[in-house]
């Protein structure tokens, strides 16, 4: 926390009787679509009282928390992974001898807080460092790196750097104007073929809302959009540190034609502004098919209804009748999922059997609701089997949930077992855009069927290298471990169904070439590679973990994700970061969980809410802004026991 | 462009060139029978040197009538489309693409294969130069085996040697050129002063390529070639030759 002369000046002109931050850096290397973010504050109580200094981080949901560091006058807290169990006993002791305190993760929409308070005495000061890792998922042709900055208070040296390392080359880099027109000409980007540094460095004045205010117009979101180049269609295949990436998002093909049956929730909670913002966006979505495309919508409430009994082409009479149609729906009544889903199975079948739907087509049905069933079968498990049985191997599913009244779990696990994907929508945000922006995801799929293999005995540990489709814009992925060889490139093939054609592609590898380059690089991130490989592999068996049919396979998914998040330092649902002084206090950072939602169900993954237990050691004190009632005091053994799912350890 | 046209009955090459303007399209294999078409666009150099345009083929076009695909070979990538989906590659990656009866073997900035319905096959293979180059530009070599299967309706620059002509040659002689013989050649009742030449085969060796001897026609192939080299010049990638 070194300050230039400048920013010394700045922070003692704004040192008062109170809490003063003098730093506040973000730093984000990516490389290769990973990336690493550290965030450090420094902060001073300069007040004559002993006092409260919070460091509140938003960060992505889905980035892992990798390791969090805390310095109070010199006295280290070091942070490390730890199974859950583990890391809760441990908390335990120390608790039981007075040498613990709290760390708080929250839920918000696509953020989740990690929050930290420590009471401490005067004249002091204390650094903050938390690293989180994620991966860059390509939307819409770009990988956006989101940072929520919020220092609260103006900052002498505030600072965000992102480098990016792209070995194939970056084809752009956008960073839209999301925190305001004050700071629109403050942030420099400078870019060669591979690599790219952005930087927003406001001065203090520059941070005030007004040029006499005291406080920080700093508060929002700063994205940083990019792609990368692609010389073939092929895909990327990056080897580094033993371990493999291979990026494939080609283009410049025709898209699949399409079957789409729109399942639309029309029950009572869709009233006002959520039935708008759907018709608004059904309007654009509908506007958007084709002549090549069919498709039909259905729209549910306790009874269930079909605008055509049949698909029908996108043919512009029948795209304006159905908007017409889409326009006049009036929400009332309860909600029947399982059978407005098993109509729009019905549909697909019917016209699949009638020869109407192209070999090569794809055929799915996109639901939009924002309750959980209350008429017919409500029972989530059986709506699920259900819709298992009923759909067919060329049939997906892809769910929206909007706002927080939706089982988003029971939506996103319906998408997942039938090759589809969720998204939650977001009520009290542009809800319109955000259904607009999914089906433009998934509007132009490209091809079918895609298997991306490599020689046998060249790689191990492979991620999920069968994917039903591709989709425009975005990637597939798949990583592993390279196995010792004699040769030094590694190949992997490619195979995939066009519209009309079939394609075998191949893409070949120097084993050693890009860790040669990444030496070179002072901004990179080194193991990228290896640590990418296991964040997709924990994700993998979260998801696999939470469809797991026998409580046997699910301990063994869960003994899995646990080494591996343990091994790579990752915070998961099944790990926690404890985090250690010297003289052995300790603090715990559990991961949070998703909002409660309606008033029956509960997170899939059967995990209670996090709560945070603290006893303050004499001079530090770590506390919550969780409401006493929530504070436990005991030890924490309740667990709420979901009737869903398979219960094992950790559950 | 230089052509090679190899007579198994004589076990003779005979090469020509032609050099018409950049844009221009000329038919090498026009199958009505089959129905496909060959087609190569000319691309001109960067500029005139030593007073004169050369001219390569920078797109070779294969049109399967039947099925209407067309497989459009450019220096920069390769397209296929048949007339509702357009899927396209580039040189960048090997990839093995198959439609029906078409499949499409791309290696790796190297070249391509094309086969229709397995008995008639085009390779098309890429010549990069630097891109810098003054002059040079990249530019595509088309080899078309002499066993393909075409119809007997087939002609073009190249399809009208699948009736391999009877072809005499004597009076062989020094020429001015004291490494170039000259002689006589009798094909299609028509004489010919041919000369002692050759040209270069880059399947095996792309940069340096191999020698292939063979007996030079001059004028454009005049008198070995059906009719006039013009004749060959079609309105667009997909036409099938309009002969009288």
């Amino acid at each position: 926390a070194t300050l230039t002369s400048e920013e010394q000046e700045d922070f003692e002109a704004i040192r008062g009787d109170d809490i003063t931050v003098k730093s506040y850096r973000v730093e984000s290397r990516i490389t290769s679509r990973f990336a690493h973010t550290t965030v450090r504050s420094s902060v001073v109580n300069s007040g004559s009282k002993a006092q409260s200094i919070g460091f509140n981080v938003q960060i992505p949901k889905q980035a892992f928390i990798t390791n969090f560091t805390m310095t109070v006058n010199d006295i280290k807290f070091v942070g490390s992974v730890k199974e859950k169990t583990v890391a809760r006993n441990l908390y335990a002791q120390a608790r039981a001898k007075g040498m613990a305190a709290g760390i708080v993760r929250a839920n918000s929409q696509d953020m989740e807080t990690f929050k930290t308070e420590v009471h401490v005495p005067p004249n002091s000061l204390i650094e903050f460092e938390l690293h989180y890792q994620e991966m860059m998922h390509r939307k819409l042709g770009f990988y956006e790196h989101s940072l929520y900055l919020q220092p609260g208070r103006l900052v002498p040296h505030f600072q965000v750097d992102v480098y990016i390392f792209e070995p194939n080359g970056i084809s752009s880099v956008q960073i839209p104007n999301t925190l305001g027109a004050q700071f629109e000409e403050l942030v420099r980007v400078t870019q060669t073929n591979d690599k790219a540094h952005v930087v927003f460095k406001p001065t203090l004045q520059q941070q005030r809302k007004c040029e006499n205010c005291s406080d920080s117009a700093i508060d929002g979101t700063f994205i940083v959009r990019y792609d990368v180049k692609r010389d073939s269609n092929s895909g990327e295949l990056q080897v580094s540190d033993g371990h493999f990436v291979h990026f494939f998002a080609p283009s410049n093909f025709s898209p699949l034609p399409k079957n789409i049956v729109f399942v639309i929730d029309v029950s009572g909670s869709m009233w006002g502004v959520k039935m708008k913002q759907t018709v608004e966006a059904m309007q654009a979505i509908l506007d958007d098919l084709t002549i090549n495309d069919r498709f039909s919508i259905i729209d549910f409430n306790h009874n269930v209804r079909c605008w055509s009994e049949e698909l029908v082409h996108g043919s512009s009479f029948y795209i304006e009748d159905a908007k017409n149609y889409v326009q006049s729906i009036k929400p009332s009544g309860g909600t029947n999922i399982n059978e407005a889903l098993m109509r729009a199975v019905q549909m697909l079948v019917k016209a699949s059997n009638r020869g109407q739907i192209e070999t090569r087509s794809v055929s799915m049905i996109i639901l939009v609701s924002d309750g959980d069933p209350t008429v017919g079968e409500i029972k989530l498990s059986t709506i699920q089997k259900n819709v298992k049985r009923a759909m067919r191997e060329d049939f997906s599913l892809f769910s929206l949930g909007i706002g927080f009244d939706v089982d988003y779990d029971f939506l996103e696990r319906i998408a997942m077992e039938n090759r589809g994907m969720a998204q939650r929508i977001y009520a009290n945000h542009d809800a319109a855009e955000q259904l607009r922006s999914f089906y433009r995801q998934v509007s132009s799929p490209l091809l079918r069927k895609i298997i991306i293999e490599f020689p046998e005995d060249s790689v191990s540990d492979i991620t999920q290298n069968h994917f039903d489709k591709y989709f425009s814009g975005s990637e597939l992925v798949v990583a592993g471990k390279v196995l010792p060889s004699e040769s030094n490139t590694l190949t992997s093939f490619t195979t995939a169904s066009a519209a009309s054609l079939d394609i075998t592609l191949e893409t070949e590898a120097d084993t050693a070439e890009l860790d040669a380059e990444l030496a070179k690089q002072q901004h990179s991130f080194p193991g990228f590679a290896r640590q990418m490989w296991a964040y997709i592999t924990i994700n993998q068996l979260i998801s696999e973990r939470s469809l797991a049919p026998t409580a046997a396979k699910k301990r063994k998914i869960t003994q899995r994700i646990m080494s591996l998040a343990v091994e790579h330092q990752f915070v998961t649902p099944l790990t926690a970061l404890l985090v250690e002084g010297d003289d052995g206090e300790r603090l715990l950072a559990d991961s949070p969980r998703d909002p409660k939602h309606g008033c029956c169900s509960v997170p899939a993954n059967g995990l209670t809410p996090s709560k945070v237990v603290y006893q303050p050691p004499p001079w530090v004190l770590m506390t919550t802004t969780a409401p006493p009632s929530q504070v436990e005091t005991g030890p924490r053994e309740e667990q709420i026991v979901p009737h869903h799912i398979n219960i094992v350890d950790n559950d | 462009p230089h052509f090679i046209v190899h007579l198994p009955r004589s076990n003779m090459d005979v090469c020509f060139n032609i050099d018409s303007k950049p844009g221009h399209i000329l038919n090498l294999v026009s199958d009505s029978g089959s129905g496909v078409v060959v087609n190569s666009q000319l691309i001109g150099s960067k500029r005139v040197h030593k007073g004169k345009l050369n001219t390569y083929f920078g797109t070779i076009s294969v049109y399967y009538q039947p099925d209407g695909v067309s497989v459009t070979v450019s220096t920069s990538s390769i397209a296929m489309t048949d007339g509702r989906n357009n899927h396209s590659f580039t040189w960048g990656a090997t990839a093995e693409i198959t439609q029906h009866g078409l499949r499409i073997s791309i290696v790796k900035n190297s070249h391509v294969a094309i086969t229709v319905n397995n008995h008639i096959q085009v390779m098309v293979l890429l010549h990069r130069v630097w891109k810098k180059h003054p002059v040079n530009v990249d530019f595509l070599g088309v080899y078309i085996p002499n066993n393909n299967q075409y119809s007997p309706l087939v002609h073009g620059l190249i399809g009208q040697f699948a009736r391999d002509p009877e072809v005499s040659l004597y009076d062989i002689h020094e020429g001015l050129d004291p490494l170039k013989k000259e002689a006589t050649m009798e094909v299609n009742g028509n004489k010919l002063l041919v000369t002692r030449g050759w040209q270069k085969d880059y399947r095996q060796d792309k940069r340096r390529g191999s020698n292939v001897y063979c007996w030079f026609i001059h004028n454009s192939g005049k008198g070995f070639i059906d009719g006039h080299y013009t004749d060959y010049i079609v309105p667009d990638l997909n036409s099938f030759l309009q002969m009288p």
